[in-house]
């Protein structure tokens, strides 16, 4: 067993396939038990520091996705880039919010405008999926939740007006930070990934830095089919950051370490819940934790 | 492809003189790789693979002029036999209504599923009844509400304060007015959940159902035996509807979780479109996950 003697080949293929189990995928997993065994070849590892090694090894991993990024989405974390609220900047902070259908998009909104609101900041939801039933009366309950104010359409109202409207609006009042719920779609669906790219001009006619953060949703349960996901929306869209959803179940979410190598898109928050609070913000030790519980 | 792969595989090695146990192991090994970047669970690519070589073996692979298309052969053979025979009909329950009861993880399709099934069902001469016993997610009974609307039918909602409650009104409303199906739509939940799994253990005992049917994503990576498994156990499901694979997802969550729980998939979705139901077909999905 993993962590119970020395580093041998037996115990390298169980912690392969521990990792496989986790979604971190065949190739990730292997690249990690490669440097577990140069790094025991150096020094013999025994016992626990088995288990130290492969930390250190996902933590090296997970660091090493989010630097070289020409975006610092960091910048939101950086204490000298804390909006002040007062700052009153021109134009609002706005993030898209997109993502495969189900993963957990509306929800996550809603935790988000909670989170900013709760910090004092002045926050508009714009309800842009007018396609799904039921979908803008499903944000408007989190937006009541979250006590922000909302921008709607009518149902089967062309997306990018609601997104005109709700920018203008924000604009015109004050709003610190935007976010923009979108309707669920498969990356392979053409049509509506040029939908998403329309979106991204629409708001660029109102606030021309537009959208200053993108996030794709991520289902903590998905496989190896995230990897599609996150290149496919990557060609729409700079995704600046991952959340993953649904890491309350059993689900390790390994599959953000593949994501993370190729594309180099960090994860940014963490949904742990269906409800207001169920939301956090990203720290390795969580996946490292995770994928060995 | 899986053909080029093998058959590049094995001429390397017939070039060394005849093929050995260990070659075709060493070939299964780089399956294993295409069934796990497929989402095939690792334990049951393991037992899948085992099976498939012991077959190899003893179907004399090693003395085959073809071996790598005797190996695909099997691996096709193994694996359609495994996701289960051709389609069959849904049960119908003795005396009416039947009741298919929807059940499942958060976001996987339930209840777009339930809208779906509906309309299949309504295409084929049945009365089907809609249910809305999610009273927890918001606007979910909106939701099966304009859903029931899109493919009129009929949905009992909002008739009790409880999801338990709702399913016996339903199911008695279903009775009275001589409806012959009932589809009952769940809340999403977690299967560690032990009080929401315990109130849809009471749903289940409350409406009998015909079907208990698993409505699982299926861009879903290893989790899926978990999930399958537990709903299996603490339930019983009786069929399985595979979703969003109108997408690229490989859909080796479908080889786990007929793997676990021993039941077949009934249907695949394929789309947003409530006319996007298809029944499943074990050879068309066998191609998907070899890629
Ligand atoms: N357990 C759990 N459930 C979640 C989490 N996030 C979202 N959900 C649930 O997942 C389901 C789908 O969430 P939505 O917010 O509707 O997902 P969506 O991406 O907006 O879906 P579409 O708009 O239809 O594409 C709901 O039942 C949510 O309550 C999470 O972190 N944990
Ligand atoms: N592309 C595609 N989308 C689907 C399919 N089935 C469902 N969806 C979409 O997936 C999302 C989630 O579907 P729902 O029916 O709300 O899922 P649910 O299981 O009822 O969700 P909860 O009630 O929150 O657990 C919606 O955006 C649906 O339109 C499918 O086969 N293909
Ligand atoms: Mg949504
Ligand atoms: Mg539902």
């Amino acid at each position: 067993a993993v962590g119970a003697g020395k580093l041998d080949e037996d115990v390298l293929e169980e912690i392969e396939e521990i990792l496989i189990t986790a979604d971190l995928g065949v190739e990730t997993s292997m690249e990690l038990c490669e440097r577990l065994r140069k790094r025991s070849q150096v020094k013999t590892l025994v016992g626990d520091e088995v288990l130290i090694a492969i930390q250190e090894i996902l933590e090296d991993m997970l660091e090493e996705n989010t630097s070289g990024r020409p975006v610092d989405t960091d910048e939101e974390d950086d204490p000298e880039n804390e909006r002040e609220i007062g700052d009153s900047p021109a134009t609002p902070h706005v993030t898209f919010i997109i993502g495969v259908n189900g993963s957990g998009k509306t929800t996550s909104i809603g935790k988000l405008a909670n989170y900013y609101s709760r910090q004092g900041e002045k926050v508009l939801i714009v309800a842009a999926d007018t396609f799904r039933s039921a979908a803008v009366e499903q944000l408007s309950v989190w937006a009541e939740r979250a006590d922000v104010e909302i921008t709607r359409g009518v149902t089967g109202a062309d997306p990018g007006a609601v997104v005109f409207d709700g920018l203008q609006s924000a604009v015109s009042r004050g709003i610190d930070r935007v976010f923009v719920d979108t309707a669920g779609r498969l990356h392979t669906n053409v049509n509506l990934m040029r939908e998403l790219e329309k979106l991204d001009r629409v708001a660029k006619k109102i606030v021309p830095d537009a959208p200053h953060e993108v996030y794709l949703v991520i289902d903590g349960t998905t496989g190896q089919n995230g990897i599609s996901q996150a290149k496919r929306f990557m060609e729409s869209l700079p995704i600046t950051g991952l959340i993953v959803t649904k890491l309350d179940g059993t689900a390790k979410g390994g599959v953000i370490l593949p994501i993370g190598r190729e594309l180099k898109i960090p994860v940014k928050w963490i949904g742990l819940g269906e409800g207001m609070e169920d939301l956090v913000p990203y720290a390795p030790e969580f996946v490292v934790r995770a994928i060995f519980a | 492809e899986l053909t080029e792969k093998l058959d590049g595989f094995f001429s390397k090695l017939k070039g060394r003189g005849k093929l050995t146990e260990q070659d075709v192991k060493a070939a299964l090994r780089e399956v294993r790789r295409i069934l796990l970047e497929a989402d095939v669970n690792f334990r049951v690519a393991k037992e899948f693979l085992k099976k498939v070589e012991e077959r190899a073996i003893g179907e004399e692979v090693l003395k085959s002029i073809t071996p790598a298309q005797q190996v695909i052969k099997i691996i096709h053979d193994e694996l359609i036999e495994l996701l289960g025979d051709n389609w069959t009909q849904l049960k119908r329950s003795k005396e009416p209504p039947t009741v298919y009861l929807m059940v499942g993880l958060q976001g996987s399709g339930k209840t777009t599923t339930t809208g779906k099934l509906g309309n299949y069902l309504k295409k084929r001469g049945m009365r089907p009844l809609l249910a809305a016993c999610d009273l927890q997610r918001p606007a979910a009974i909106d939701q099966l509400e304009r859903v029931g609307e899109q493919v009129g039918l009929q949905v009992v909602s909002r008739v009790a304060d409880t999801p338990l409650e709702v399913a016996r009104l339903a199911k008695k409303r279903a009775r009275s007015e001589g409806w012959d199906t009932l589809i009952v739509d769940t809340a999403g939940r977690l299967h560690v959940d032990d009080a929401l799994m315990e109130e849809l253990a009471q749903i289940k005992e409350e409406l009998h159902p015909a079907e208990v049917l698993f409505v699982a994503d299926g861009m879903t990576g290893q989790d899926a035996v978990n999930s399958a498994q537990a709903f299996s156990e603490r339930l019983g499901i009786t069929g399985v509807v595979l979703t969003k694979m109108d997408g690229d997802a490989r859909g080796g969550a479908a080889l786990s979780i007929r793997h676990v729980t021993g039941q077949p998939i009934r249907f695949t979705g394929m789309g947003e479109k409530l006319d996007a139901l298809e029944e499943f077909h074990p050879s068309r999905l066998a191609d998907r996950i070899l890629g």
